[in-house]
């Protein structure tokens, strides 16, 4: 009795209704398969290997729905917060919805939810969201809160002196522990000699 | 501080903290989390040469050593919170593993769920004060996530009152339990539980391996170490041949399944009660996936913005190669990734312990739910953040190769998850079982809950934007 809902690919609700529906279209695609499967008077399992690829497609559809309702039911609940934090939040999610549009873009266009031409546009809004994020990079992972002891990264490194701690590392390496190897007088003199 | 680095943090459009505050659940907890860490790094105790440089035997030796020093350290701090336990002890392993991982994470939890009253009373002091070195022994060397092909047998004999022990193949041998090789004194061992000349399935026992004195394997033991594996180094993964260990009726665990002393069998009210530990650590995974995801794009994030390569435009100077627009698709997606996950665990933790409190009251209407959602959720996750860790390093050029960038270490640290607790193929079908049951259900006319409450929907209710 409802009125069919429009995806709006800006707006996140509209976008979790989408995952929605490819995961029940590929949850029923594949109870579909396996019931016709069963008719042609084959085994339940047999039945079962032979649509266990669209069987593992149905499982991930779901649970990529799953993740991003959470995710976005998250999000609501920071709305009241901070106006900035719940605008880099949105953008995240927004990139994490469309990213996963893109893709799984097969499954959207089998399920009519988008056409080929939205799927530029989608494309398009991609990479307007990677320039909005750009400002906000690092300080959303300084986020996470990880501190230089538990990442143990030269490449990590909250001050960013990247080059100098891994040459400070490199020196500390068991090879250079002496001059000289002892491998050179065990092995390479000896061949020298030789030749 | 390089100029690159602090630019950016000047830069943008929020304040990081109060993200931080979101992500550890409020401002105290953020405080609280900080102070646990500060008590490991201003430790003198847990300072060590870099693993890296170690060989797999010293690594181990510093590993003990390091867990050893912690465990006393958690009791003079009085830390007892769970949540701050796990917050000391990631801080104390960094993006490596420790020995006594399994005793914490699995051997104590699965005493806590399925020991009967007396038996909690016997286990549960032992194993706390680590006189218990326990590992969960359930993996065999020609079985894996198909459990019920486990061939390991425990045979009650009610002359002794005893179950006998063996494995009766080289193909039942119990093959990659953490901590099994060296390190743990018990296990709890997955075996087929026969009496009366009937077999009853799959059931958990508590077998010594070990001599609590001497630590030398108790007879009719085989245990040793597996050898080196793609990754964790510091940890003795075993294996455990049992021939004719004879262990008391009392080290079956019985809150559910019982075996009385005549050698009656008394069901369980359900089947997968005895995979509740999987259950569990599953549920924990996704959580997981968030932190390794979370430290490889911070990693690979701000490298990215020290990092100058090439030029955009002829002339000017090598621009920072998060500008980039090739850098940032391969970024910043896992970023929004790293953010999912960190609340998708947190909410997949809060419904285990939901629904696991109902089970503990008898209520086991949403067993199959959680069995399914913990199944399918850590497949998704360890899945796409296996990936993900790999996209981080290949995002650093060269210098994601070296293990100083620690990408490497999380890495193969992070790649087991996708086999342990179920391969993921296998956890996948597990969900479509449910989803196809739960669809003929809601088919049927039945009022489904849950996550699949959306198959009661009618799929007509969308469509697409015109351009």
């Amino acid at each position: 009795s409802s009125q069919p809902t429009v995806v709006n690919i800006n707006d996140l609700a509209s976008l979790v209704e989408a995952y929605k529906f490819r995961a029940s279209k590929l949850v029923e695609m594949a109870s579909k398969n396996l019931q016709a499967e069963l008719q042609h008077s084959k085994s339940n399992e047999d039945a079962w290997n032979n649509n266990s690829i669209d069987l593992v497609r149905a499982s991930d559809a779901h649970c990529h729905y799953v993740f991003f309702k959470t995710y976005s039911d998250k999000i609501m609940c920071v709305k009241h917060g901070d106006t900035a934090v719940h605008s880099v939040l949105s953008t995240l999610a927004l990139l994490y919805a469309l990213h996963g549009v893109a893709l799984n873009s097969g499954d959207f266009l089998q399920a009519g939810l988008f056409t080929v031409p939205q799927l530029a546009q989608i494309s398009q809004r991609l990479k307007g969201l990677l320039s909005e994020l750009r400002p906000n990079a690092v300080a959303l992972v300084d986020a996470f809160d990880y501190r230089d002891e538990m990442l143990n990264s030269a490449l990590g490194r909250y001050d960013g002196n990247v080059y100098e701690h891994m040459f400070e590392w490199a020196k500390r390496s068991p090879l250079n522990h002496t001059e000289v190897h002892e491998s050179h007088h065990k092995y390479l003199k000896p061949l020298q000699s030789k030749l | 501080m390089n100029p690159d680095i602090s630019r950016e943090r000047e830069n943008a459009s929020f304040n990081p903290e109060i993200l931080t505050n979101i992500l550890d659940g409020g401002a105290e907890k953020t405080r609280r989390r900080r102070e646990i860490e500060s008590l490991v790094i201003g430790d003198p105790d847990f300072q060590h040469e870099d693993l890296n440089f170690l060989s797999r035997s010293e690594r181990y030796d510093a590993a003990v050593r390091k867990s050893a020093q912690m465990i006393l350290k958690l009791r003079e701090y009085g830390i007892s919170d769970p949540e701050e336990i796990y917050s000391y002890k990631s801080i104390v392993k960094g993006v490596y593993q420790e020995p006594f991982g399994v005793h914490f994470v699995m051997f104590i939890p699965t005493l806590n769920s399925q020991c009967t009253a007396e038996q909690h009373k016997k286990w549960i002091p032992l194993a706390e004060s680590f006189r218990m070195l326990g590992t969960y022994a359930q993996t065999e060397l020609g079985h894996g996530t198909h459990i019920r092909g486990l061939e390991t047998t425990a045979t009650y004999d009610p002359s002794t009152q005893e179950f006998v022990l063996n494995s009766p193949t080289i193909s039942s041998i119990k093959w990659w339990p953490g901590g099994l090789g060296k390190t743990s004194n018990h296990a709890i061992v997955l075996a087929q539980l026969y009496t009366q000349g009937k077999c009853h399935g799959l059931h958990a026992f508590i077998t010594p391996i070990r001599c609590m004195k001497t630590h030398m394997p108790l007879p009719g033991v085989v245990v040793g170490d597996i050898g080196p594996k793609f990754g964790f180094d510091e940890v003795d993964n075993g294996y455990l041949k049992l021939e004719n260990v004879r262990i008391p009726r009392e080290n079956m665990l019985m809150k559910y399944a019982k075996v009385e002393p005549d050698g009656t069998y008394v069901k369980p009210p359900s089947d997968k009660l005895t995979y509740g530990t999987m259950v569990f650590i599953r549920s924990m995974i996704v959580g997981e996936s968030a932190r390794a995801l979370s430290k490889s794009c911070t990693i690979a994030i701000r490298y990215s913005a020290v990092r100058h390569q090439s030029e955009l435009r002829p002339g000017e100077p090598e621009p920072q190669i998060l500008d980039y627009q090739a850098q940032q698709y391969k970024l910043f997606p896992l970023l929004a990734t790293a953010y999912a996950f960190h609340f998708v665990g947190q909410y997949m933790s809060k419904t285990y312990h939901r629904i696991s409190g109902y089970i503990n009251q008898g209520d086991f209407s949403e067993l199959p739910e959680l069995h399914a959602l913990s199944a399918g959720l850590k497949a998704f996750t360890t899945w796409v953040a296996n990936a993900g860790i790999e996209l981080c390093r290949m995002s650093c050029g060269g210098h994601g190769y070296s293990r100083c960038s620690s990408l490497p270490d999380i890495y193969v640290t992070f790649t087991p998850t996708c086999t342990y607790e179920g391969e993921n193929t296998v956890m996948m079908l597990q969900t479509a079982r449910y989803l196809v049951k739960s669809y003929k259900q809601a088919r049927a006319g039945q009022q489904l809950t849950g996550t699949v409450s959306y198959l009661n929907e009618p799929q007509s209710r969308i469509q697409p934007l015109s351009v």
